[in-house]
């Protein structure tokens, strides 16, 4: 679970998105973000950032999250990374 | 370090300023001092790798050279994908090296206070300039530190003039492009994987028959899942993202998402995401579901009178019109009818309490201006919360229950990438219902 409220929730999940460490949603198969997978994203995060791991939106990790920054993704490539492995597993 | 995948392939590269920073923003760096900032931010990279940096000016006729490396100062949408935010927020961007128009370019967000070595409310040119000029080589972020890839803003550097690259960033453009004054310049292919080359566009779907669906409101319930906004009508729903683009202009069916409600479910009335466990609770008549991510969760659909919601004339209720947790306090709120009921969902002892807070039920009425019943409700945006009524809806700003300024605004245009209506008209405001509304026109 979560600590941040939901208005925190929803922005670090755009944020997440935003800089790579999500997927972006695809309109083909639409799914779901899982709060495993949230929290996995929040882990990396955090990893990346030089903060305590704990997948949980904390104040150290929001506040990082509300820090000026470039705009580019940390991550870069994830979503074709996905695809690449279910074209492979298909 | 972090390579992009991607490199010049030439070691002296050309550069030109197009635009300078506003000088109502940030006074006091003229453009020549801009210049010298941006000569000196490309000096930290050609010290440590072979590579040469030209700058090219105005020719005779005041046009700009066009250069590898196009340096601007642009504010908000700059039409590049990746718009500015105003002061703080995102900095500054720029593109990878490549055989694009675009590759190397490099922005600035014209509505920082840039500076150099200035004060804390400043942005420092030179730093930021290194970084993206980094990017504008083939550099990715890092997660090392010292770097100046590193992602965030780390404050000014402290001497411009003896300013080195970190040991990361030093290793990272020599992979790319070889050790300055070493016999052989240019570096070899840095052996790291290439991304794929993006799939080739796709024609745009034609999505008539759900066009009307969509645009013509009336949806049964909202609720913020997972940082996107859901809006559900009849059998099937939207997603609507953070930065306002929809997932798909196609509904997604209810049946093929949401695994676990009951065959032919084509209305839920309330749904929300549990802030304790981020579980998803929906409400469809006198029962709810509770789901772990799109799964219905074992002992589901329970009654509705798990919730201890009465009614102030002593009924039971038995239906739930919109259910949503209120940024303001973390608090959960269930509406029906004209009334609501607060509950605070935090586990204690290892047990969550299911009955409404003491004082509960109260009128709608309380939420000044907001209709009655409503069909949805969410905390979005800054904490705000936004109440949804047929085709249009409301902002209350975060905390406030009564606010003079509650005007209605369209859900189709606003949240589902409708086209505006030709009519100025405004939607009845319910505060007043039976008042006109005159606008500039009228």
């Amino acid at each position: 679970s979560t600590s941040a409220e939901p208005d925190q929730y929803s922005r670090a999940v755009d944020w997440l998105g935003r800089y790579g460490y999500l997927p972006r949603p695809d309109p083909y198969t639409s799914q779901l973000l899982t709060k495993e997978g949230i929290e996995e994203a929040v882990r990396i995060m955090q990893r990346f950032g030089g903060l305590r791991e704990t997948g949980k939106l904390d104040s150290e990790t929001l506040k990082l999250m509300s820090k000026p920054r470039c705009s580019l993704p940390d991550i870069v490539g994830r979503d074709d990374i996905l695809r690449r492995r279910r074209r492979r597993k298909r | 370090y972090a390579l992009s995948g991607l490199k010049w392939d030439k070691t002296d590269l050309t550069w030109s300023i197009h635009s300078y920073p506003n000088p109502s923003t940030s006074p006091g760096l003229a453009n020549n001092v801009v210049e010298d900032l941006l000569t000196r931010a490309f000096k930290a990279w050609s010290d440590v790798a072979p590579l040469n940096f030209h700058q090219l000016r105005r020719d005779s006729n005041g046009a700009t050279a066009k250069g590898d490396i196009r340096v601007s100062f642009d504010s908000m949408f700059h039409e590049d994908g990746y718009p500015f935010d105003g002061q703080g927020g995102t900095l500054a961007h720029a593109f990878f090296p490549g055989t694009l128009d675009i590759s190397g370019d490099t922005h600035f967000d014209d509505d920082e206070i840039w500076s150099y070595a200035g004060d804390s409310r400043s942005t420092d040119l030179f730093t930021v300039a290194v970084h993206e000029f980094g990017h504008a080589l083939g550099l990715s972020h890092s997660s090392s530190d010292p770097s100046i890839m590193r992602p965030y803003y780390q404050g000014p550097v402290e001497d411009i003039a003896h300013f080195k690259l970190a040991m990361d960033d030093r290793l990272a453009i020599q992979q790319l492009y070889g050790v300055k004054d070493a016999d052989r310049p240019g570096g070899d292919d840095p052996d790291f994987p290439r991304l794929p080359s993006p799939p080739p566009p796709r024609p745009t779907q034609h999505s008539d028959p759900s066009f009307q669906e969509r645009c013509q409101g009336g949806f049964d319930a909202i609720g913020n899942i997972r940082g996107e906004v859901f809006f559900f009508k009849g059998a099937q729903f939207w997603r609507t993202q953070r930065d306002g683009s929809l997932v798909s202009l196609n509904p997604a069916q209810i049946k093929n998402f949401w695994i676990g409600l009951p065959e032919g479910t084509n209305k839920i009335d309330a749904v929300y995401e549990r802030k304790s466990d981020s579980r998803i609770i929906f409400f469809i008549g006198s029962q709810y579901w509770v789901f772990k991510d799109t799964v219905a969760m074992a002992g589901y659909p329970r009654p509705l009178s798990d919730w201890g919601m009465k009614k102030k004339s002593g009924e039971r209720v038995n239906r739930v019109d919109a259910a949503f947790i209120w940024a303001h306090n973390g608090k959960t709120y269930l509406f029906s009818g004209g009334e609501f009921w607060r509950f605070n969902e935090n586990i204690e002892n290892g047990q969550r309490t299911m009955q409404p807070e003491q004082g509960y039920p109260r009128e709608n009425t309380l939420w000044e201006g907001m209709p009655a019943p409503i069909d949805g409700i969410i905390s979005w945006g800054e904490g705000n919360t936004y109440f949804f009524k047929d085709n249009s809806y409301w902002m209350l700003t975060k905390g406030v229950l009564n606010q003079d300024d509650v005007t209605p605004k369209s859900i189709a245009v606003d949240w589902l990438r409708c086209p505006a209506p030709p009519s100025t008209s405004t939607p009845a405001n319910p505060r007043f219902p039976k008042k006109c509304t005159c606008n500039f026109l009228g």
